[in-house]
């Protein structure tokens, strides 16, 4: 046999310039994809605003500072576990049904990711531009589908009294874990004001004050069999 | 490791740099802009199998009884990569999600003979 046959290279030097580049690149997109869990390229139909990105990037590294000084955070899990995958997640809200009291907003997770990752940490970031003087007493829900996905229920309730405009950060991790433990990937939170004085939420919104959730995650590792 | 260069045959490194945007994946990758992928190529012949990237051992003694002895039938030696290292990726995923993460073994930094 000649020389290198069985080599996992073997034959790509004898071919034209563009057939070794058109290989590679073939290879170097297959690879990307399948690592990504995604079947084919996703197609983008709206993409996140610069100033919405940039926001959220700047707000969790400053929560991720918060927490480094803090003396008594608990031993962060998010440390990288070598050799295993891990995520970070942006997912930016989408507007759902609302009335003078209250707004839906839906966050949307992939079933790749959902099917492969376990959630280590997620936090939902809400600002608040106040409407007027005073405490805002606000209701956040966490909803998700009932097994038969037919009706909502309530997942967690947390009740919020707020006095100035600015971010605040909820912690939305066993929800999402939960979520995907049932196999739906959309999170919907409802936020209620006591009385229709306005939504401290959307009064004053704007694309780089949109409410988004970040979550890390870790690929899950198959359980591998060691035989001796 | 060594890097190809000119026209050795032998087992090295190739250069080899792909474009997102020139393969149409600019819109759904937000960085990096590229890739450099990089990959092996080059012989392995006899007195070079096993090097570099191949500890001394047990496993080399005995390759090297197979390579005095009968060098016919020892088997082929393949020039494969012998480090790698991650490509940290920032993308849109099909909802439109952002997400970040290394994915690992995917850039070639150097190149021997098994």
């Amino acid at each position: 046999a000649p020389k290198g046959l069985w080599c996992p290279a073997y034959g790509l030097a004898a071919l034209a310039p563009t057939m070794q580049r058109n290989i590679l690149i073939a290879s170097a997109k297959q690879s990307i994809l399948s690592k990504l869990h995604l079947p084919d390229r996703p197609n983008i139909t709206q993409p996140t605003s610069r100033g919405a990105l940039l926001t959220a990037l700047r707000r969790m590294r400053m929560q991720h500072m918060d927490k480094a000084v803090s003396p008594e955070m608990p031993h962060d899990s998010s440390i990288p576990h070598l050799g295993v995958q891990e995520y970070e997640i942006l997912s930016f809200a989408e507007s759902g049904s609302s009335t003078s009291r209250s707004t839906r907003l839906h966050f949307h997770f992939t079933q790749e990711l959902a099917g492969s990752t376990e959630i280590l940490q997620a936090t939902l970031y809400l600002f608040w531009a106040i409407p007027g003087p005073g405490t805002h007493p606000v209701t956040v829900r966490l909803l998700q589908p009932d097994p038969m996905g037919l009706n909502m229920t309530v997942a967690s309730e947390t009740r919020l009294e707020v006095q100035r405009a600015g971010w605040v950060t909820l912690d939305v991790g066993q929800a999402v874990r939960s979520l995907f433990g049932q196999g739906s990937q959309k999170l919907t939170v409802e936020l209620e004001v006591v009385e229709d004085r306005g939504s401290p939420l959307l009064a004053g919104h704007s694309d780089s004050h949109w409410p988004f959730v970040a979550a890390q995650a870790r690929a899950r590792t198959s359980h591998r069999v060691q035989r001796r | 490791g060594i890097d190809c260069s000119g026209d050795s045959g032998m087992c090295c490194r190739k250069e080899f740099f792909i474009d997102f945007k020139e393969i149409g994946w600019e819109d759904w990758i937000i960085q990096p802009r590229g890739y450099h992928m990089n990959y092996c190529a080059g012989l392995c012949p006899l007195h070079m199998a096993g090097i570099p990237g191949l500890a001394s051992s047990f496993h080399t003694a005995v390759l090297n009884l197979i390579k005095a002895n009968n060098a016919d039938a020892a088997v082929d030696s393949c020039c494969v990569p012998t480090q790698r290292r991650p490509l940290s990726l920032l993308y849109y995923d099909r909802d439109s999600n952002i997400v970040k993460t290394d994915i690992p073994d995917m850039i070639v930094d150097a190149c021997g003979c098994t």
